[in-house]
């Protein structure tokens, strides 16, 4: 999943 | 990294300074409805996997984020309740004059442009991609109306400011993380990226005056 960082940002 | 977590704390001290204002005043006087309302759309369309977390793993990390996604949501939906009932009578609708439509419309086509299609992904994966895009942009410009309210009155309380401060401050330390993970990890996603300049950018004018102003001791006046 290549979103996966930015997705565990808030 | 240190600057998504001193990012954060200055997020949540936005939060705390929004509620001080509230309560010490008792009045939302230079506080933008539709600001706190596309905050409230942002942090609704971006936490839809607030619960999913329980069902991965639990540890450390995600529990601070579970307990980060609450707060923002919570306080922000206690922060509108409070205008929208509490102290309606103090709040001037008539200064708040930029059409959420504006911003929110724009928000919604451009980010069928921005999100990513994954050929082996199911519909839901989509409906999240979809709304976790349009929260970044919507996020990047949901100031737009309070910092028009701003310009309406030509000043502002000095809580008021510190509030703007704090909340404009925390993704510019986005920012920096961002450039952190560049350089030890890697890329993040381009439109996360360009939001956060654009966010950042829309505040510049106001971190200016802050600067002239405020922080010498004077009241917060558009020149």
């Amino acid at each position: 999943e290549s979103k996966a960082d930015d997705k565990d940002e808030l | 990294n240190l600057f998504r977590l001193f990012g954060d704390l200055l997020h949540v001290a936005s939060i705390f300074l929004l509620w001080t204002k509230i309560h010490k005043t008792r009045s939302c006087a230079g506080l933008s409805l539709k600001s706190q309302i596309l905050f409230l759309s942002v942090y609704m369309t971006r936490y839809l996997d607030l619960f999913v977390f329980i069902f991965h793993r639990i540890d450390l990390y995600h529990l601070y984020n579970f307990v980060m996604k609450c707060l923002f949501i919570g306080s922000q939906a206690a922060v509108i309740y409070y205008m929208w009932f509490r102290y309606r009578p103090t709040y001037n609708a008539k200064l708040d004059t930029v059409r959420p439509e504006f911003i929110v419309l724009p928000c919604l086509v451009l980010s069928f442009f921005f999100f990513e299609a994954d050929p082996r992904a199911n519909s839901l994966y989509y409906v999240r991609e979809y709304f976790w895009t349009f929260s970044i942009l919507l996020e990047s410009v949901a100031i737009l109306p309070q910092m028009f309210l701003l310009s309406n009155t030509g000043e502002a309380e000095s809580i008021t400011t510190h509030y703007l401060l704090c909340l404009g401050l925390y993704r510019a330390f986005y920012l920096l993380n961002w450039i952190w993970r560049f350089i030890f990890y890697r890329s993040p996603e381009a439109v996360v990226v360009l939001a956060g300049i654009l966010q950042t950018a829309l505040y510049s004018d106001f971190f200016y005056i802050y600067y002239k102003r405020v922080f010498s001791g004077r009241a917060f006046k558009l020149p």
